[in-house]
């Protein structure tokens, strides 16, 4: 059966406002996911979670939920915050860039608009 | 550990399954054994 991969997610230090949402995500996995199915799956969360607040007016759509909503970041050895790219999968993202035998610590932040 | 929450997510025609708690302790495997 596929690996699985253990993941703390937590919004981006510096591009997510202190208050817009600062709760740090534990997730697992199994090694296969893509970073787009990790993105996807954040705008999901946070879409139910903003329904369950607007209980009744304008609760928002499930179906407008896409990957391009969060971009997702990894530090490497500088501190340096580096995008990581939608179809690297979470198993190479832990070869190539984490490489520890821990939980692979990621951050994330809207998508700025292009 | 709170509810676990479990969702499975479909992209680039794969679906992949997501699971979620409070906090790590009991949920993340206990790498110092």
């Amino acid at each position: 059966s596929c690996s699985e991969i253990e993941l703390v997610f937590r919004p981006h230090p510096v591009l997510v406002e202190k208050d817009e949402y600062s709760q740090t995500r534990y997730v697992k996995t199994t090694a296969n996911a893509t970073v787009d199915h990790l993105s996807k799956y954040l705008a999901l969360r946070i879409a139910l979670e903003e329904q369950q607040k607007s209980i009744g007016n304008n609760p928002v759509s499930l179906e407008e939920v896409s990957e391009k909503q969060y971009t997702i970041y990894i530090t490497t050895s500088g501190g340096q915050f580096t995008t990581l790219n939608g179809s690297l999968t979470l198993e190479l993202v832990n070869e190539k860039y984490w490489k520890v035998s821990k939980p692979l610590e990621l951050y994330y932040a809207p998508t700025k608009e292009q | 550990l709170g509810d676990v929450t479990v969702t499975d997510v479909t992209a680039n025609s794969l679906t992949v399954t997501f699971r979620e708690a409070l906090v790590a302790e009991g949920f993340f495997r206990d790498r110092s054994l």
